[in-house]
C-alpha cells in the first residue's frame, strides 16, 4: 500500500524515513593529519587515576591502519571498530577546524550531533545553508566565553519571537570526558512552536538545511599537562621520526558526525530517489513535483499548493475543463471568490468550447443537447442562412439564428408561411400580396 | 405547410455582389 493515500484512495500526508542524512556522505574538512605522517599524544583517562597517562600515536595517510581520513566521520559507527577523523596537530588554541557537509537535498533535521575520539572543543560553532552552501547562517554556539567567542549571551531565552534564533550555551564544553565525549545539538528543543510544528512555518524553516558546517574553535587539553603556546612539538608534522617527547599535542578528532532527520518533502512523498543525474529528489505523490514537492504539476492548479499536514494532505488538485484543455492557470480572486474552493482557469479551450472551465460553446457555435459536454463534439457550428440569416452566431442553447423578416427555421433558410421568396438578397421572403 | 429552402439561384446579386456567398 502506499502510505500517501488512504485504502479509499483519498490522499494523506506522507514523509519519507528518520534517517541519519550524513551516512555514507563526503565531508569537506579544513585539516587532516597524516599528510605528511605526524605524531599526536593524546591524554587518557584509566579508572581512578589522573588523566596523566599519554597515548601516542603515528597518523599517516598513506597508510590505511593509520589514516584519520574525513570520511570516518560518516562511516559505519560501530563500538568494536571506532574509526575517527582526526585534524593536524594544532599549534595553538585557539585554532579553528571546519567540517562542511553537503546533504545534496533540503532535509528537515531534529539533530546534530558529534562524538568525539579527542576532548570536545571549548568552544563550536554550528551553521547551515538552505541554498546549498552560498549563505550561511549560524545554527548553535557552544562556549563557555559565549559573549567573548560569539558575541550571544549563555542560554538565552526562546519565546516565539526568536525561535528561528541561534543561541550559545556553555553545555557541552567540558573537558571531561577526554574521548568519547558528545555534542549534540536539537533543532526544536526548547523552542515553544515545537509542539505545533504543523502550523509553524518559522520552524518549518527553521529545521530545513541543504548543508552543515561545524567550526570548532578552541581546542582544549587538561590544564596541569596542556602544552604552553609554542610547545607543541610533540606534534610537529615535518619529522615524526625525531620526535621523542610524549607532550598532549592539541588536535581534534571525531569519531561520527550524525545529521539526524528526513528529506524535505512537505508531506508530499514516502522516499526520496534518485534522479537520472544521481541527485535526490523527492518521489513526489498528491499531484506535486519539484525537488521537494514544493509545487503542483501542471494542470493541477485549481487550488493553490499547499504543505500537507496531519489533518489535510492539501494535494494539488487537476482544473475542469472538460477534456477540451491542456493547460489552465491559477487565478486567486476567483478562488476567494469561490469560498476557497476552485480558482482553476482553462486556457486554450479546444472543441468550439470557451468559458474558465471550457464549459460552454464559443460564439457562432452551439451546444449538442444529446451530447454531454465534455464530448469532443458537444458543440455544432451555428450554420446560419447567409442569405436567410441576420448574422452569423446563433442562440448557443437552441441553436436559433437571427432571421430576416419574413424568414424562418433554425437556421433561417425558409420563408415563413404566409411569405414567398423574392430576388432581393436584403429582404430574401416578402408577404404574399 | 413546410416550406421549401430558399433557393441561391433566384437571387438577382447584381447590386450585392459583397453579400454574395463563394460557393453561389
Amino acid at each position: 500500500p502506499d502510505p500517501c493515500y488512504e485504502d479509499t484512495g483519498a490522499a494523506r500526508r506522507c514523509i519519507p524515513e528518520f534517517i541519519n542524512a550524513a551516512f555514507g556522505k563526503e565531508v569537506t574538512v579544513s585539516s587532516v593529519c597524516g599528510r605528511p605522517s605526524s605524531r599526536s599524544c593524546s591524554v587518557v583517562e584509566r579508572g581512578d587515576e589522573r588523566p596523566s597517562v599519554r597515548a601516542c600515536q603515528i597518523c599517516d595517510a598513506a597508510d590505511p591502519r593509520r589514516a584519520h581520513p574525513a570520511s570516518y566521520l560518516t562511516d559505519l559507527n560501530s563500538a568494536h571498530n571506532l574509526t575517527c577523523w582526526q585534524s593536524e596537530n594544532l599549534n595553538a588554541s585557539p585554532y579553528n577546524v571546519t567540517l562542511t557537509l553537503s546533504l545534496g537535498k533540503k532535509f528537515e533535521i531534529t539533530y546534530v550531533s558529534l562524538q568525539f575520539c579527542s576532548p570536545r572543543p571549548e568552544s563550536l560553532a554550528i551553521y547551515k545553508s538552505m541554498d546549498y552552501g552560498k549563505t550561511w547562517m549560524p545554527y548553535q554556539f557552544y562556549s563557555s566565553q559565549c559573549r567573548r567567542m560569539y558575541n550571544r549571551p549563555n542560554k538565552a531565552t526562546i519565546t516565539k519571537q526568536n525561535e528561528q534564533e541561534a543561541l550559545c550555551t556553555d553545555g557541552h564544553t567540558d573537558l571531561y570526558p577526554l574521548s568519547g565525549g558528545l555534542i549534540a545539538f536539537s533543532t526544536l528543543d526548547g523552542r515553544p512552536s515545537g509542539k505545533d510544528f504543523d502550523n509553524s512555518p518559522v520552524l518549518q524553516d527553521w529545521v530545513t538545511v541543504t548543508d552543515i558546517r561545524v567550526v570548532f574553535s578552541r581546542p582544549q587539553l587538561p590544564r596541569e599537562l596542556g602544552p604552553g603556546p609554542g610547545s607543541n612539538n610533540g606534534g610537529r608534522d615535518d619529522d615524526p621520526m625525531a620526535v621523542t617527547s610524549t607532550l598532549p599535542t592539541y588536535f581534534y578528532a571525531v569519531g561520527d558526525f550524525q545529521v539526524g532527520g528526513r528529506c524535505k518533502c512537505n508531506g508530499h512523498a514516502s522516499r526520496c530517489l534518485k534522479d537520472k543525474e544521481g541527485k535526490l529528489v523527492c518521489d513526489c505523490k498528491h499531484n506535486t513535483e519539484g525537488p521537494e514537492c514544493d509545487r503542483c504539476k501542471p494542470f493541477h492548479y485549481d487550488r493553490p499548493w499547499q504543505r500537507a499536514n496531519a489533518r489535510e494532505a492539501n494535494e494539488c488538485l487537476p482544473c475542469n475543463c472538460n477534456l477540451h484543455a491542456r493547460r489552465c492557470r491559477f487565478n486567486m480572486e476567483l478562488y476567494k471568490l469561490s469560498g476557497r474552493k476552485s480558482g482553476g482557469v482553462c486556457m486554450n479551450c479546444r472543441h468550439n468550447t470557451a468559458g474558465r472551465h471550457c464549459h460552454y460553446c464559443k460564439e457562432g457555435f452551439y451546444r449538442d443537447m444529446a451530447r454531454p459536454i465534455t464530448h469532443r463534439k458537444a458543440c455544432k457550428a451555428c450554420d446560419c442562412h447567409p442569405v436567410g440569416a441576420a448574422g452569423k452566431t446563433c442562440n448557443q442553447t437552441t441553436g436559433q439564428c437571427p432571421c430576416k423578416d419574413g424568414v424562418t427555421g433554425v437556421t433561417c433558410n425558409r420563408c415563413a408561411k404566409g411569405y414567398q421568396q423574392s430576388r432581393s438578397p436584403v429582404a430574401p421572403c416578402i408577404k404574399i400580396p | 405547410e413546410v416550406m421549401p429552402t430558399l433557393d441561391m439561384a433566384l437571387f438577382d446579386w447584381t447590386d450585392y455582389e459583397d453579400m454574395k456567398p463563394a460557393d453561389t
